[in-house]
This record gives structure tokens, C-alpha cells and sequence, in this order.
């Protein structure tokens, strides 16, 4: 791709393809591709090597990159609360999330927020199990608000380290769904106020330009904080978070790479963009 | 909207009788633009816009259309046509039990979709399907399926997670027939089409289960990683089918297009919500606005 001797059109052709290919979406490749024409044409840009450095460094500066959320002095449990659509990784993400916690020594309580999907409890009761987490639950069909408040308080009463919420995924574009989500947030401050410290939207890199609107509208209901891109280990490169990053300046803080409970590794901008393209 | 944006690109021509070369070139423009936002993959996309441009050359403005409308028309038809190709119903003919195995990517609404399918069958085909749970892997999947499958009232094989898929399938193959069963639908492990051994495992399920029906289940939000996934799926196995699943949200679904021009397979199911009776069959119109925009 950037064998030549000089930045010309078919260059500037093959760069667009690379980055839209790796969903970076239209409009914002096109902009990175003018800014690149412009500094051609102002000589401040001329040897092809040079090119696709100069775009890694462009599209870093987008990333927000952000090191673990320290829990203020004082405050016991640092509630996390997993929101995304349907099937992107929440309950596995939240398995690998207490794992590393527990590595730390740390005490986990995991609440089986996701109380409609079919043996979506008996799940993360098998991932609690693994990672050595006491789940909260109640009976499928009941109020998830009623089980993220329980969580909290059991957190609260066993001098928990971490309480991780999980709830069902839903579509961005469910009216009711969305407000059923901003009611178990309420419900989580009512048992902790502050809580939850960390509203965590999950992503999955396989997802295209939707993933923008999915971040858009779970941010505007109920604030999100973080977010983790999983399935990396495929061949989809996510780039629907340079987007997401520029408009909304939502830090990623992890990506999924994997199945496993270790497949979890926090976001490494360079290491990002090197992969892209 | 595209339809806005070609007015716009159209609103300094007037009284023309032709479409004429620098109309076509700004409405193919605007056309691209539409259909990458879409997720329809960069080179589909081209491919697309030449047949387009090809259709368009000359094309007579419609008396009773602008020429706006008609670029919207030729790019609306031309989608509809490829869309709608290959459609075709489910195939369940055959010897019973007929076997259809699920396929494809983490996540993408496999487990789901075998309970609609299930349902699908037994209240519009009258047919009595048996649900195989395949996926020894995620934790609780055969208890998802088993739950599911008690929703529809539909018998599944009792697999247990420390058994082989294909050992599974092979039994219960037995059951199937053994209890009269005339259609069986497996419900396999997500998987990477990069996953070498689980890529293997699909081939020697299939090498068993001699599918008549291998379907791809496809998020209607994946984005450029489509043409991947579809492409390595038929080369490893064969796709005789697609279902896109989660179109109830407000993903444009350019992966369809994108599957569909990479395996010349038709989209024979939609998912249309969580709920297990959210199964429709596929419409290539509909599909064509939604791409659209
Ligand atoms: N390859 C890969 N698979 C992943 C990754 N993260 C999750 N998965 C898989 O994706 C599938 C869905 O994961 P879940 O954790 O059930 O997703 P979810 O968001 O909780 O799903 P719902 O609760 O149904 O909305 C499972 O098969 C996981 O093993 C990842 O980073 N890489
Ligand atoms: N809104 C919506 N959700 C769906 C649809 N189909 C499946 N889902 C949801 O998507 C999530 C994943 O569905 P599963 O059936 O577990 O997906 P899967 O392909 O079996 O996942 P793995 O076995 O981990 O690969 C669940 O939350 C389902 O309820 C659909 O058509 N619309
Ligand atoms: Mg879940
Ligand atoms: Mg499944």
C-alpha cells in the first residue's frame, strides 16, 4: 500500500479503502483523507513512508485511552454497572472484569441483573463460580432493580471490593427497555448513593456503523463512563470507536480477546491503531 | 436522506430530458456515501455504482419522476434485484428428519433463533421439529436451549457439556428418528471462521449431519468484517442459507447486501425481536429501503 515514490490519488484510493474497511465510517475517513490532501498539496506531507504513520498518530490523538477508575478514598463497593445490546459480551466481559479483580485479592459480588434471556442467570452463576464471586440473583421474570439494589447492599454488608451489575442486552431503539435501564441505575443510588462509580457499554468490533447510535443513545439514558470493544480476536478492527471517540470523548478501557477468562487486556491506543490498518 | 441529497444534487438541472454523464457522476456520489454508512463493504459498494452507472447512462427521466426520483428508482431497483435473486423458502424436503444446522459468529443470535425457527416450523409448516443443542463451550447454552425449547414446546436431545458435538449430533440423530421426529435443527457453538479447530468441528458436524439446510446467522448490524465471515463460512462448509437477526433495531443492514453479493445465497429469515415467535421471512423491498436510508 504505501510502496510508492510520491502521495498520489490511487495512494490516497488504497489509504481510504484501508480505513474504511476497518469501519472507521465514511465520514470520518473522508475527513482524515482531506487533511492528508491538504497537507500534501502544501508539501507538508510528501514521502508515502510517512504516510501512514502520520494517520496512526492522527487517529491516536482521537483515542481516549483511560487508565483504571480509581475509587475515591472511602468508598466501598465500587459499583460497575454493564449495559450494551443484545449478544456484544456483557456477561462474559463482566466474568473477565471480576477474574482480574479477584487476581488482585479483591472481594467480588456479581448481580444477575439480566432476568428476562433464557438461563442468562445460570450463566454468570457459572462464571461466578469460576472466578471465585458470590452472584446475587433472584427468579427469572423478576424486577433486574431489585437485584442490583440486593447486590449493593450485600456489597455493603460484606465489605465487597467490587459489585459488577449485569444486565440484559436491549436494543438502543426499545423506549421502554431504555427506561427499565435508567430505573435500575436510579435504584443502584438509592442503595449506594454515588453508585454505580462506572457504567461500562460494551461494544462488539464485529458491529458497524450502528455501534455509533448505540453509544449515543446509552450515553444520553444513562451516562456511560467506559466502554469495552470485544471479539478483537476476529478479524473485525472496531474502527467504529475513533467515531465514537471523537463525538463523545467516552474513554475504552478494555478489549475482549477471546472466550477465556484471561481474554481480557486493558485498551492500548498504539497497540490499536497498529492493528487497524 | 438519500432521496433529499439527490434532489439537491438534481436541483440545478432543469426541464432535461436524459440523465446525462456529470448528473450521474454527482447522484453516484451521493449514492456511495449512502450505502457506506449503510455498511455495505467498500468494494460491493463499487461494484454496485458501476451497475448503477450502467443502468443510469442515458436512461430517459421518467415523465412522471424527477430525475432525482429517477436515480432513487434505478438504485432501489437494482437493489431489490439483488437482494431478491436468490430468495427462496425454507427447504425441509427430503427424508425425515431432515437435518438444518446453525452457524456463525459469537453472539449473533444462533440459540435464539433455533427456538423461532422450531416455533416456525410446528405453527406454519405443521411440522414436528427436535432442537439439538450442540455448544459444549458457553456456559449454560444447553440449558438456554432447553428452556427455550420448553417455550415452544418442542422436544430437545439432553446434551451435556462434558459430551462431543459431534457424538451429540450422532445421537441424537437416533432420538429423532426413533421418535418420529421429521425435522432436526442443531444449534451449534459460536465461532471465529478464523478458529482453525472449530472450523474443522462445523465440517465434521456437517460431515455427519448431511444438512439440508446450513444456515448463516447474521447480525444485521456487523459492518465491513461481513464479507469475512460470509466468504470463510461457505468456503469452509457451505451456506444454503442466511437469517439476519436483530433487524428490529435501527442498523441500516448493508451486511445483507454484502453477504449476499460475496455467496450468491439468499436471506431466507428475519429476527425481529427477542421474543421466540419474532421470526419473518425475508423481503428484499423492505430490506432495499431500510439499506437506503
Ligand atoms: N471470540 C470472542 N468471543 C467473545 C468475546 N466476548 C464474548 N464472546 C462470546 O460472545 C458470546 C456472547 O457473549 P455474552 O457474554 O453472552 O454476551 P451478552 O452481551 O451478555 O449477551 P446477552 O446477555 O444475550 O445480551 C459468547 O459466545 C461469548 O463467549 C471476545 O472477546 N471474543
Ligand atoms: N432484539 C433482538 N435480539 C435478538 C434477536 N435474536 C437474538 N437476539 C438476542 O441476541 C442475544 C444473543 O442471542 P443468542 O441466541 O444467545 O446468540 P448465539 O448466536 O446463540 O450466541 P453464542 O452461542 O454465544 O454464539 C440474546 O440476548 C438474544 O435474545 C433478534 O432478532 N432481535
Ligand atoms: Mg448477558
Ligand atoms: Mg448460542
Amino acid at each position: 500500500l504505501f510502496g510508492k515514490k510520491e502521495i498520489d490519488a490511487e495512494t490516497l484510493d488504497e489509504l481510504e479503502e484501508a480505513l474504511v474497511t476497518a469501519d472507521l465510517g465514511v465520514t470520518t475517513v473522508m475527513r482524515l483523507v482531506d487533511e492528508i490532501r491538504e497537507k500534501v498539496s502544501r508539501k507538508e506531507l510528501v514521502r508515502p513512508e510517512a504516510l501512514r504513520e502520520h494517520l496512526k498518530a492522527a487517529i491516536r490523538e482521537i483515542l481516549v485511552a483511560e487508565e483504571a477508575r480509581q475509587a475515591p478514598e472511602g468508598v466501598r463497593p465500587w459499583v460497575i454497572m454493564v449495559v450494551g445490546v443484545n449478544g456484544v459480551g456483557k456477561t462474559t466481559t463482566i466474568g473477565k472484569i471480576g477474574a482480574r479483580f479477584r487476581r488482585e485479592g479483591k472481594r467480588v459480588i456479581l448481580a444477575a441483573g439480566d432476568t428476562f434471556r433464557a438461563a442468562a442467570i445460570e450463566q454468570l452463576e457459572i462464571w461466578g463460580d469460576r472466578i471465585g464471586a458470590q452472584v446475587v440473583r433472584h427468579q427469572q421474570g423478576s424486577d433486574p432493580a431489585a437485584v442490583a439494589f440486593d447486590a449493593v447492599e450485600a456489597g455493603k454488608a460484606r465489605d465487597a471490593d467490587v459489585v459488577i451489575v449485569d444486565t440484559a442486552g436491549r436494543l438502543h431503539t426499545k423506549r421502554n427497555l431504555m427506561e427499565e435501564l435508567k430505573k435500575v441505575r436510579r435504584v443502584i443510588g438509592k442503595a449506594l448513593p454515588g453508585a454505580p462509580h462506572e457504567v461500562l457499554l460494551v461494544l462488539d468490533a464485529t458491529t458497524g456503523q450502528n455501534a455509533v447510535s448505540q453509544a449515543r443513545l446509552f450515553h444520553e439514558a444513562v451516562g456511560v463512563d467506559t466502554i469495552a470493544l470485544t471479539k478483537l480476536d476476529g478479524t473485525a478492527r472496531g474502527g467504529v470507536i475513533v467515531a465514537i471517540c471523537d463525538e463523545l470523548k467516552i474513554p475504552i478501557r478494555y478489549i475482549g480477546i477471546g472466550e477465556g477468562v484471561e481474554d481480557l487486556r486493558p485498551f492500548d491506543a498504539q497497540a490499536f491503531v497498529d492493528a487497524l490498518f | 436522506s438519500l432521496s433529499e441529497k439527490l434532489s439537491g444534487v438534481f436541483r440545478s438541472l432543469r426541464g432535461k430530458g436524459r440523465l446525462g454523464e456529470k448528473d450521474i457522476q454527482a447522484a453516484l456520489r451521493e449514492v456511495r456515501l449512502a450505502l457506506l454508512e449503510a455498511d455495505v463493504h467498500y468494494r460491493v459498494v463499487r461494484r454496485f455504482v458501476e451497475a448503477v452507472r450502467e443502468r443510469a447512462q442515458g436512461q430517459e427521466v421518467m415523465r412522471s419522476l424527477t430525475p432525482a426520483q429517477t436515480v432513487i428508482k434505478i438504485v432501489h431497483d437494482e437493489l431489490v434485484r439483488m437482494m431478491g435473486e436468490h430468495v427462496a423458502p425454507l427447504d425441509v424436503a427430503g427424508k425425515p428428519p431432515v437435518p438444518v444446522m446453525l452457524v456463525g459468529l459469537q453472539g449473533s443470535g444462533k440459540t435464539t433463533t433455533a427456538g423461532k425457527l422450531a416455533l416456525h416450523l410446528k405453527r406454519r409448516a405443521g411440522r414436528d421439529p427436535y432442537l439439538v443443542p450442540a455448544d459444549v463451550y458457553r456456559p449454560a447454552a444447553i440449558d438456554q436451549l432447553q428452556k427455550v425449547a420448553s417455550d415452544v414446546g418442542v422436544a430437545a436431545y439432553p446434551s451435556r457439556p462434558d459430551q462431543d458435538p459431534v457424538e451429540i449430533c450422532r445421537a441424537a440423530l437416533e432420538e429423532a428418528r426413533k421418535g418420529g421426529y421429521d425435522t432436526v435443527i442443531v444449534d451449534t457453538a459460536g465461532r471465529l471462521h478464523v478458529d482453525e479447530e472449530l472450523m474443522d468441528e462445523l465440517r465434521r458436524l456437517k460431515e455427519l449431519l448431511e444438512p439440508r439446510e446450513i444456515l448463516l446467522v447474521a447480525d444485521a448490524m456487523t459492518g465491513q468484517d461481513a464479507v469475512n465471515v460470509a466468504k470463510a463460512f461457505d468456503e469452509a462448509v457451505g451456506i444454503t442459507g442466511v437469517v439476519l437477526t436483530k433487524a428490529d433495531g435501527d442498523a441500516r443492514g448493508g451486511a445483507a447486501l454484502s453477504i449476499q453479493a460475496v455467496t450468491q445465497r439468499p436471506i431466507k429469515l428475519v429476527g425481529v425481536g427477542e421474543k421466540l415467535d419474532a421470526l419473518e421471512v425475508f423481503h428484499p423491498e423492505r430490506m432495499a429501503s431500510r439499506i437506503l436510508g
